[in-house]
């Protein structure tokens, strides 16, 4: 069974996108094979491996309508062993017309949690929106990363992310584990550092040891279409992206 | 009547809250009045005044059901001349139920225009999702403000929002004005350099002419619940902030 990561924040702007397509690139480098999922209307993180949306019924959302599956709309990146399923024009209507049936916040799981997909890993990328995707991503998932900036709306939205967690453990995935990412982080700037030690005082190990600091080159990779560790393989992000993925890889050997 | 303004973008992180906030704070000290409305269920543009988010009996939820008014969840934020809507905690329910009624999109619209309201302008901050408060935010303003940041994801959200634009001018509001806000630049850096001019060349005067840098003045008056002018009231964000509200007002004087 493949090892899921949701990766979500109802804040905005905070490095998911970013996050799932450069740990996606950097364990695909690390010898595992990597299936994307991208949840958000925005198609960004389509966009970031170079794939334009896809009309409805070539995507997830044919699938929600019981129409299709999952496994024919997946489709290669150009990366050896980096896979995605592409985000849909009209997927934010997903939003609406999900919660109407009964059960729908497993519909995902139900989808990923079988032994045909034959990747090691599957990474979701989430909207910045706690509805009816979101909640799928977490449903089905064996561990959240949240990318945190250490500002203030960021670290206050961590709040209610606790709430959705509690909620879907309960429900759901009584198993669910997070793990804060601190993003964008500027060691020079105070407040980083301020607020960087008060997670880490206030979330202990749920804090992940590696830290992505601010790095111009992840803008340009995403102009390029391309993961940073093949756009910019020797930049300080890629190199941390790449800590990252063997940070990560301890958890998904351990299931 | 009040010149109401929507402050919208697909794209999360891009300052919609901050420019909500500086931008309200500081057409105050222009001698206006302005009701800040608090449309995101994070509750950033409340927080960003020092105010909790409210239960949903005293908010804008009540009134979504029929069951309030407006003017009784208007609250001061200590600043004379400033007031706001807060958020209501379970303000994201709002995008699962409002759909259902039909002309749902123009709720907010119908509560705003009326002469009732003594505020010369009304700002509207919105969630980074497409749904029915944006609708409604986008229905019911004179103009939209769109917080863009030159990065290549943000560029790539305007033309999801300029079909918003088209379908609320066609069905609802036909005089919608909008402008692009160039938010957290950065002069040194040589994408935003070059994005921030392509914007300028695809939508001319649709730009407008104040430029908002990167300060982080705006991360710690955020964490102090204060408008920028109030906390650092000679920093560059403050005499910036200060100079689009001259702009925004050539455009109120207008009507
Ligand atoms: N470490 C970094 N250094 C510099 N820029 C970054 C970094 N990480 C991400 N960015 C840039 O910051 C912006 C926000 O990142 P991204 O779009 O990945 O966030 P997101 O959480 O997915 O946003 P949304 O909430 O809209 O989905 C993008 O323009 C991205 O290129
Ligand atoms: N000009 C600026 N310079 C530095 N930091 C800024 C600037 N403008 C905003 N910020 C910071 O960037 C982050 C994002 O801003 P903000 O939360 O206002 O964006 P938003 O578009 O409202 O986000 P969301 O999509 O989550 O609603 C915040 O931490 C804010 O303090
Ligand atoms: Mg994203
Ligand atoms: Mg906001």
């Amino acid at each position: 069974m493949a090892y899921i990561i949701a990766i979500a924040n109802e804040k905005g702007g905070v490095a998911k996108t970013t996050t799932a397509v450069s740990l996606g690139a950097a364990l695909v480098e690390a010898g595992q094979t990597v299936l994307l999922v991208d949840l958000d209307p925005q198609a960004n993180l389509s966009m970031a491996v170079g794939i334009e949306p896809v009309p409805s019924s070539k995507s997830i959302m044919s699938v929600f309508q019981d129409t299709g599956s999952l496994r024919e709309h997946q489709v290669e990146t150009g990366i050896p062993g980096l896979d995605i399923i592409p985000a849909a024009f009209d997927l934010g209507m997903a939003e609406r017309f999900l919660p109407i049936r009964s059960g729908y916040e497993t519909l995902l799981r139900r989808l990923l949690r079988t032994p045909d997909w034959k990747h090691d890993t599957i990474l979701l990328d989430c909207p910045p929106f706690l509805g009816a995707l979101t909640t799928n991503a977490l449903a089905a998932a064996d561990m959240l990363i949240m990318p945190t900036q250490a500002e203030y709306f960021s670290v206050s939205a961590l709040r209610t992310m606790m709430g959705l967690i509690r909620k879907i453990r309960n429900e759901h995935n009584p198993q669910l584990l997070y793990r804060l990412l601190l993003t964008m982080y500027d060691r020079r700037n105070r407040i980083h550092r301020t607020l960087a030690e008060q997670l880490r005082a206030t979330f202990g190990n749920g804090v992940l040891e590696t830290v992505i600091e601010v790095d111009t080159r992840l803008r340009e990779s995403a102009i390029a279409g391309l993961p940073i560790i093949y756009h910019s393989p020797h930049s300080r992000s890629a190199l941390q992206y790449r800590a990252l993925s063997q940070e990560i890889l301890t958890y998904v050997k351990e299931t």
